[in-house]
């Protein structure tokens, strides 16, 4: 017979867990090489950024769920922590191959990225845990009003900077499953369609920099 | 199918989505 809702996502959360390293709440040693390698170690802002973030992210949760929830939204954020971790040395790894490169200072050192990262993780973690509330159409004991874009209000990120990620998220962890990649995608067409075009989006102040930029260029002649 | 679409060519990446090639 197939899975319960329930027993389908109990084998997620169980793959995910296992897919992750038990000691990945720190950086690897690779990773830490790559955070050494760099013009600025940016190991220290990395701990501060995670740790900020991490109480924002307890105390939403709390309030969107409950204070009796709390345990559990430290629960997942220790998990996407272990992912994001995963997902940046995969992802300088596959960087360090496509460039040569192994010093990714300006990278490593932007506060957007490791948000986007992160925010993504957490995307990932939480859709896990509520794939069986979706499939239900009911909600869990968390409630449906965590799903994209909370997150982005969580953390105080543009839809536009999340978008980003996505792509190179995906193509870093071949682990993840096809309902997760799914969840992933249609969080992309809404920003695509729809957050990334709200008032205050920094795609506008983007397309003014092309519009400028482009207008600057001079015209060129018709080819005959 | 639930099969994702990539979209970025071979020599695009993470690196030049943040500006920091």
């Amino acid at each position: 017979p197939p899975p319960t809702p329930i027993r389908a996502a109990m084998t997620s959360i169980q793959m995910l867990r296992g897919d992750l390293p038990s000691n990945g709440d720190r950086p690897s040693a690779t990773l830490a090489t790559y955070f050494k390698n760099c013009t600025v170690d940016p190991t220290q802002d990395v701990q501060k950024r995670l740790e900020t973030l991490g109480q924002a992210f307890s105390q939403k949760f709390g309030e969107a769920a409950g204070p009796h929830c709390v345990v559990y939204g430290q629960q997942r954020f220790g998990l996407a922590v272990r992912l994001y971790y995963k997902v940046m040395e995969a992802m300088l790894k596959s960087e360090e191959k496509r460039l040569s490169v192994q010093n990714f200072s300006k990278l490593l050192n932007d506060a957007t990225f490791h948000t986007s990262l992160l925010a993504c993780s957490l995307e990932v973690v939480m859709a896990t845990y509520e794939e069986s509330s979706f499939k239900n159409g009911g909600g869990d004991q968390t409630g449906t009003n965590l799903c994209f874009p909370w997150i982005l209000n969580v953390l105080n990120l543009s839809a536009f900077d999340f978008y980003k990620v996505i792509e190179s998220f995906i193509k870093a962890e071949p682990t993840l499953s096809k309902d997760i990649i799914k969840h992933l995608e249609t969080c992309e067409n809404l920003i695509m369609e729809r957050i990334a075009w709200r008032t205050g989006s920094p795609l506008f102040e983007l397309l003014q920099q092309e519009h400028a930029s482009a207008a600057a260029e001079p015209v060129e002649t018709t080819a005959s | 199918s639930h099969d994702y679409h990539f979209g970025l060519e071979e020599h695009e990446g993470i690196s030049e989505l943040f500006d920091c090639d």
